[in-house]
């Protein structure tokens, strides 16, 4: 469901080219589990975001369900996102005025849930993540983990068929990090296809797949025997 | 050098009241090497706040080299970080309209250094942490594991005695996280103090005593028989 074709990603600061990814291709079929690994810099985040349809690449193709979404709007990209895909980010990016409850709901707003289906949804997957009596906190009012799991609840809220998760217990301690792996390994038997970025090799072995990358380039593609 | 006597740190959201930390006492000596664990939201960063003097407790005493500083002004704990204290925060705060080296000059600013030292120095420690490409890129042009490097380097360039680290590897792969150990490890061998939260126990071994938190108190305070 996901072919990446000669996708390059390049930057540019003050005139310096930065090529952040540079001619990657890749296939991902339905109901993987993938982690993407690879050094501080080697392009894993700028890799996520076009798979995220956050942004476009410099040069290539990018076909998701098989349409070729390489020159989408930004307008187009939104509904595409909205539908399939839900984004844990590396730095959370959550809304600061808004509570936790209000933050998970947000993709339930844009996408026309009624008020009351919405908040019990979010309550719901807030409780999953262990944020009950978080639910009414705003962003500064949490701690490091505690926000990184409304970005979790928020990613996942939506039941989106391809979750793409971003260094997702970058800031968790090793239980509540296990409890995290539950929550993506339920949402992959039920059928979906998730996609971790990890630099934590016990987290990287619950996935299926695990791919490497160096420098803006896919360095390995390793089937992983035991998950 | 630290000494903590009956901390206490109460939130207060929408009239529930949030103990973070509940009667915390504990000392640190002089040139000690501590890790600070435990799940999230335990009080790991409270406790950090406070003892980088970017908070004050709700109750209790600090004493930070014989001196109290529980109840003193902003200003006072100010210029009290600024000459003891170096601080890599768990969700970086960078300035985002400033390039790294900026960023990282930024303590020497406010300490009188002249500039020509300043941006010597900012280079010096940027390149320490691997950066030495990226020195004119602003926060949002570098990636997650950059800006916690430069999150570091802006920390340590005062040469402080006590450097706080919460979670400083967090973003990080093995390798660079190797690296930024070895640059804490030097800080140690120098005589200063180091306390980093971390929730991978790899990272904790480094240190040689290790004070676990739960619930907002101490669970566990060991020394490491292997750093
Ligand atoms: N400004 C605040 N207002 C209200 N509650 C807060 C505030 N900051 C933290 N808390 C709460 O205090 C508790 C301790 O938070 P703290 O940030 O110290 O945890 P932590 O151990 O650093 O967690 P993590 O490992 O997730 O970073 C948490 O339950 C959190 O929700
Ligand atoms: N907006 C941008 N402008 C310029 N350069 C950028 C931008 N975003 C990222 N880069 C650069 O592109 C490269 C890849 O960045 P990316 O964020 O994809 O790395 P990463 O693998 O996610 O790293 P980390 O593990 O540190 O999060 C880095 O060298 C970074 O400095
Ligand atoms: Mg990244
Ligand atoms: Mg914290």
């Amino acid at each position: 469901i996901i072919r990446l074709e000669n996708i390059s990603k390049t930057y540019i600061i003050e005139k310096v080219l930065i090529p952040a990814l540079k001619n990657v291709s890749l296939s991902i079929h339905k109901n993987e589990y993938v982690a993407l690994m690879g050094p501080s810099g080697s392009g894993k985040s700028t890799l996520m975001n076009i798979l995220g349809c956050l942004d476009t690449p410099t040069s290539g193709k990018y076909f998701l369900n098989d349409k070729d979404v390489s020159h989408l709007s930004d307008n187009e990209l939104a509904i595409v996102r909205n539908k399939e895909i839900g984004f844990v980010f590396q730095t959370f990016n959550l809304m600061p005025r808004m509570s936790a409850v209000e933050n998970v709901a947000l993709p339930l707003v844009y996408n026309g849930t009624n008020r009351k289906s919405r908040t019990s949804k979010a309550h719901e997957m807030l409780s999953a993540v262990g944020l009950a009596d978080r639910m009414d906190h705003k962003p500064n009012e949490m701690s490091g983990g505690q926000k990184q799991r409304v970005a979790i609840a928020r990613a996942i809220v939506n039941s989106p068929s391809i979750v793409l998760a971003d260094e997702p217990t970058g800031n968790l301690d090793s239980k509540t990090s296990i409890e995290i792996m539950n929550i993506f390994d339920k949402i992959h038997k039920q059928g979906n296809t998730v996609i971790l970025v990890t630099h934590e090799e016990d987290i990287s072995h619950f996935a299926h797949r695990i791919i490497r990358l160096r420098d803006g380039e896919i360095y390995s593609d390793e089937v992983n025997p035991n998950p």
